[in-house]
C-alpha cells in the first residue's frame, strides 16, 4: 500500500517514521513544486508525515495538507 | 490498514495506543494546522486516540474530530 | 478490522471485552466530547461495548449511540 | 466477522452460543437503551442471540429485533 | 459466513444439521417473536433447517420462511 | 459456499450427491412448505438436486425449480 | 465454483467429464422438467456437458441449453 | 476459472491445448447444435480453442464464434 | 489469467513468448476467420503477441488488433 | 499482472526492465502497426518501457503513448 | 502493483529510492516526450519520484507532475 504526494509549493516534506518501539523519522524527502512522490508503507515506515503544500491520494480519500 | 489525519488547528494530538495486556500510550504525536499524518496499525499500535480539531479519513467513512 | 467511535458528549466510555472464555472489560478507554478513537480487534478484544453519546462508523454501517 | 447491536430499550441481552458439541451459552451482556455492543465470531462463539428491542447491523443486512 | 433469522412468530427452530457421513440434528435453537439468532456454519454444522414464519438473511439474498 | 431453499408445496426434497468416484445421493432432506435449508458444498456433497415446488437462492442467482 | 441446471424438458442430461490426462464422462444425471441440479468443479470433474433444453447460470452469464 | 460454450450449429469443437513445453490438442469435445459445455483451465489445459459457430462466456467477456 | 482471441480474418497468428533470460516464440497458433482461442499465462508463456485482424478481450480491456 | 500494447505506428518498442540491483533492457520487442502484446510483470521483468505510437491498456488505466 | 508514467516533456526522470534503512536513488530513468514508463514496487524500490511535466496513473488516482 502506497500514498502519493505532489507538492504544490517548494520545500515539501514527506517524513517517514519507524515502526516499531520507537516513533521517530528515519528519512525526510523534499519535494519542490510539481515533484511527485509515491510511498509505500514498509518494514521500516509505519507512518508518514507531510508538511507543506500538498495533493495527497490514498485508498481512503483524496486530500491536501497546508494552508 | 492506516488512518489519515489533517489536522485543522495547530496543537492536534494523535496517541498510538498499544496491543496487548495493557492499553497506554506508546507514542503522541503532535500536528500543526495544515499537516498531516498517514498512521497504519501495527504490532504495536492496536487503537489510535485523536484530540483536536482534524479532518479524519479511514476505511469505514470520514469524520471531523473536536468541535 | 477497526470501528471509530466518535464522543459526541463527555464521558463517553469503550470498553474492551476479553477474547477466550471469561467475557470481562480489560480496559476502559474515556472521551471527551469531540475526541476520535479508532480501535481494532484483537487477540485481546473479542467484543467492544460503547457508553453515551457516540458516532460509530464500522464497516456493517455507522449509527448513533446514547440518547 | 462481527455485528453491531443498539439496544432501543434497557434489558437488551445478547447471548454467545458455544462453538462444538454443545450449544450453549457461555455469556450474555446486558445492554440498556442507547449502548452498543459490537461482537465479534471467536473460537468461542459460534452463534449470537438477541433478545429485546434493539437495531442490528451485519454483513447480510440490517434488522430490528423485539416488537 | 453466518445466517441471520429473525423470529415473526413464537416457537420459530432452528436446527444445526450435522458435517460428514451422517446428516441429523445435532441442537435446535427455539426462538419466540422478535427474538434473532446470527448462525454461522462450522465444524459441526453444515446445513442449517428453519421451521416456522421468519425472516431469514443470507449472503445469497433476503427470504421470509413460514406461510 | 451454500445453497438456500425454501420449499413452496409440501414434500420438496433436496438430496446431497457424493464427491468423488461415485455420484450418489447419501442423504435426503425433506421440506414441507415454507420450510428452508441452508446447505453448503462439503467434503461429503458435491452436487444438489432439488425435486419439487421450491425458491432456491444461489451465489449465480435465483431460481425456482418445479412446475 | 458451481454451476445451477434447471431442466426445462424430460431427460436432460448432465454429463461430468474428467480431469487428467483422459476427458470421458464419470457420471451423466438425468433431470427432469423442473428439477434442478447444482453441481461443483471437483478433484475429478473439470468439464460439464449438458444436453436438453435447460436453463443454466453460471458465474460469467445465464443462458438457455438445447433448442 | 472456466469458460462457457454453447454450440449454435451442428458440430462445434472444443480443443484443449497442452500446458507446459508443447502445444498440442489432447482433447476435442464435439457438440451439436444447443448443447452447451462448461469447461475449466486445468494442469492439463492451458489453451481452449473452439471452430464453429458458438456463444462463449468468459470472465473477459462474451462473444460470438464462427460466421 | 488469460486472453480471448477471436480472428476477424484468415491467418491470425498468437505466439507465446517464453519467461526467464530468453523472450522467444516457443508457438505460434493459427487461426482463421471466426475461430477463438482462449489462452492463459503460464510457467512457460509470459508474454503473446497478436498479428493478424482480431478482437481481443482481456482483463484490462477489450480492443481489436490488425488495419 | 500484464499490460497490453497495441502499435498505431510501425516500429514501436517495448523494453522489459531488469528487476534487482540492476535496472537494464533485457529484451526489446518491436511491433508493427496494428500488432498487439499482452506483457507480463515477472521475475525477470520489474518495469516495462514503451517508445513509439501506441495504445496501452493497464490495470489503472487506458493511455496513448508517442505523438 | 505498479504505477505508469507518461512524459508530456522531454528529459522527465523516474527515480527508484531504496527499500530499507537508507533512501537513495539506486536508478533514475529518464523519459523523453511520450515515452511511457510502467513501473512496479519491488524488493529494491519502495518510493517513487517524478520530476518533470508527466501524466502519472497509480491505483489511488490520476495525477499530472510538473508546472
Ligand atoms: N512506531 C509506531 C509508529 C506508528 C504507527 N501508527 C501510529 C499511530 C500513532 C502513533 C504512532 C504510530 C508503530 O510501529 O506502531
Ligand atoms: N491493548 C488493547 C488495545 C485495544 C484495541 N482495541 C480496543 C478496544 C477497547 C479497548 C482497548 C482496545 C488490545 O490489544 O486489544
Ligand atoms: N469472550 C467472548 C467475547 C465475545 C465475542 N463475541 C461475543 C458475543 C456474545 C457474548 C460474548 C462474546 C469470546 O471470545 O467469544
Ligand atoms: N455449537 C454449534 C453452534 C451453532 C452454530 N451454528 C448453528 C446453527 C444451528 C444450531 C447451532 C449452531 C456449532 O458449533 O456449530
Ligand atoms: N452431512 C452433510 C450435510 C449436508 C450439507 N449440504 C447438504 C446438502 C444436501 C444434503 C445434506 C447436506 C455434509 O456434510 O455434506
Ligand atoms: N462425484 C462427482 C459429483 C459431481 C460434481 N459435479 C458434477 C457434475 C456432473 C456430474 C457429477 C458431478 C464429483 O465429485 O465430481
Ligand atoms: N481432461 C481434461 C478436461 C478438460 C478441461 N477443460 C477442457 C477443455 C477442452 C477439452 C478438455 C478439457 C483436463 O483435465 O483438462
Ligand atoms: N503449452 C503452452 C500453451 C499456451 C498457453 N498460452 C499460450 C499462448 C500462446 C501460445 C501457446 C500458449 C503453455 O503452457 O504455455
Ligand atoms: N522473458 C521475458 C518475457 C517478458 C514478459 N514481459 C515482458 C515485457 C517486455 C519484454 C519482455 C517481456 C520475461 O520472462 O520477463
Ligand atoms: N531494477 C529495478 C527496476 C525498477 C522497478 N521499479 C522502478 C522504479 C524506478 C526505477 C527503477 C525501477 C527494481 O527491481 O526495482
Ligand atoms: N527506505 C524507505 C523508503 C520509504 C518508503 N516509504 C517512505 C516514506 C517516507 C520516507 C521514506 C520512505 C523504506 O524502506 O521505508
Amino acid at each position: 500500500r502506497y500514498v502519493v504526494v505532489k507538492a504544490l509549493e517548494d520545500g515539501v516534506t514527506i517524513m517517514g517514521l519507524t515502526r516499531g518501539k520507537d516513533t521517530k523519522s528515519h528519512h525526510s524527502e523534499r519535494l519542490d513544486a510539481g515533484e511527485v512522490l509515491v510511498a509505500q508503507f514498509t518494514e521500516l515506515t509505519a507512518a508518514i508525515k507531510i508538511r507543506g503544500h500538498a495533493e495527497i491520494l490514498t485508498d481512503v480519500g483524496r486530500l491536501v495538507s497546508g494552508l
